[in-house]
């Protein structure tokens, strides 16, 4: 919340756009704007009119430079728009950098979702810390079609001006905390010498080299990758990851995701059509094989031959014993198997087959 | 100013500009060479480190320049926007 607590006195606001940036179609400069606001009105009492006439409550503007307001912009990239806390005159107004170019969808910069931040601004409140909330000051961009405010940008609106009028109070994702005790994945794998965990539309990210975790986006490294991936392995011989949802999966060299993916796990890797989704999955790069953990079985998929092996699927826990008979997420490191179900984490050995430690699921993050 | 020796005066100056912008960090007597520990750069940058979630060192490593250069909003992240 903005320092002071600035805040408007009434719940029905007007805004107007006094002009349009060449960038984009007056429909979808219009369009962004009202979505923009709709993000806001759906989660707090507030709602927001557009007027052509008198002075509105927040004025919108495309600025090349200095437009008068003591805070020039930059020129393309940088600063792209800033907006002003609630208050007469200047206050509540938003000011788009007329140097940046202005979308509709994925390429830089999602007005919209630009939009949406600077709005958060006009209503009171400051920016957030939580790199997965809206009001996170750097510009980060997914899916054109669904901004989702977190619990965060939530919170923060409804301390200012109280719940949503809507029966069922709006929720929003958290994002996940490397050191939350109740803390599970996804799916994880390793990835050229590093720990990758996934969790919701964000990635942590263990390095060898640093003691802690790195929490971001997905999109960030791999804007193509759905949210939620469910199962993901390294391929290390080959040098790719391969991650799964529902029964499409992509595979990835780097920071690229390879053309023609997704693709279907039936055809690739001879999954029934029984089989919809992949729950976990590892690759062992002594034996050339991969594991894949299907609700209480699993299967082993050979990349030499590019075949499943006859007489599968086998019951986890005849093979596995000790790690329960459903697994959130698995990888292989230094001939241990680590499989991850809740909040728990089994390192197994695989020669001796058993479990040699039960862990948290949070134990590579040096907590 | 501890900055990493191969640290660019280019950099140099968007680690300035960045938290006068940003981080409410005075131009007056702000001196980019000032004995280790003491700088007001120095506690500026540990509080943008720790605003962005990144290893709060202090120094403008280059985790912190890459978040310096990223495409952002205007508004401070500490202090008024006026």
């Amino acid at each position: 919340i903005t320092e002071g607590n600035p805040k408007w006195e009434k719940k029905d606001l007007t805004y107007s756009i006094e002009n349009y940036t060449p960038d984009l179609a007056k429909e979808d400069v219009d369009n962004a704007i009202r979505k923009a606001f709709k993000v806001w009105s759906d989660v707090s009492p507030l709602t927001f009119t557009k007027i052509s006439q008198g002075e509105a409550d927040i004025k919108i503007s495309f600025n090349y430079g200095d437009h008068n307001d003591n805070s020039p912009f930059d020129g393309p990239n940088g600063i792209l728009a800033h907006a002003f806390q609630p208050g007469p005159h200047i206050g509540g107004d938003a000011h788009f950098d007329e140097d940046e170019n202005w979308t509709k969808d994925h390429r830089n910069y999602n007005l919209y979702r630009v939009a949406a931040h600077e709005f958060g601004h006009s209503l009171g409140l400051g920016h957030s810390s939580d790199i997965g909330a809206l009001m996170f000051p750097s510009y980060a961009f997914s899916d054109p079609n669904d901004i989702q405010l977190s619990q965060d940008d939530i919170d923060g609106i409804q301390a200012i001006y109280g719940p949503s009028d809507n029966v069922i109070q709006p929720t929003g994702p958290t994002t996940p905390q490397a050191c939350d005790r109740k803390l599970t994945f996804d799916a994880a794998t390793t990835f050229r010498g590093e720990k990758m965990f996934f969790k919701d539309r964000f990635y942590l990210r263990k390095s060898p080299y640093d003691s802690e975790a790195e929490v971001n986006f997905i999109s960030l490294f791999w804007p193509s990758l759905p949210h939620g991936i469910e199962a993901a392995h390294e391929v290390a011989e080959k040098d790719i990851v391969r991650f799964f949802k529902g029964n499409k999966y992509w595979v990835i060299r780097g920071l690229d995701v390879l053309p023609g993916y997704p693709k279907n796990i039936h055809n690739t890797f001879g999954f029934p059509k029984t089989v919809q989704k992949i729950d976990a999955a590892f690759s062992d790069e002594y034996t050339g094989k991969t594991y894949f953990f299907v609700q209480n079985k699993y299967w082993r998929y050979d990349e030499q031959r590019r075949s499943m092996d006859a007489d599968f699927p086998k019951l986890i826990t005849n093979d596995f014993p000790g790690i329960g008979s459903k697994v959130d997420a698995v990888f292989s490191d230094n001939e241990f198997i680590y499989f991850f179900r809740g909040t728990r984490q089994y390192k197994f050995e695989p020669q001796k087959k058993r479990v040699v430690a039960v862990l948290k699921s949070n134990s590579w993050f040096n907590c | 100013f501890p900055a990493h020796l191969e640290t660019k005066q280019q950099d140099l100056e968007i680690v300035q500009n960045y938290l006068e912008k940003f981080y409410d960090l005075k131009t007056e007597g702000v001196r980019i060479a000032k004995k280790k520990g003491s700088s007001p750069v120095v506690e500026k940058l540990k509080k943008m480190q720790k605003f962005f979630g990144l290893k709060v060192t202090g120094k403008p490593d280059d985790e912190t320049l890459k978040v310096m250069k990223q495409p952002r909003c205007g508004v401070p992240d500490v202090s008024q926007f006026a």
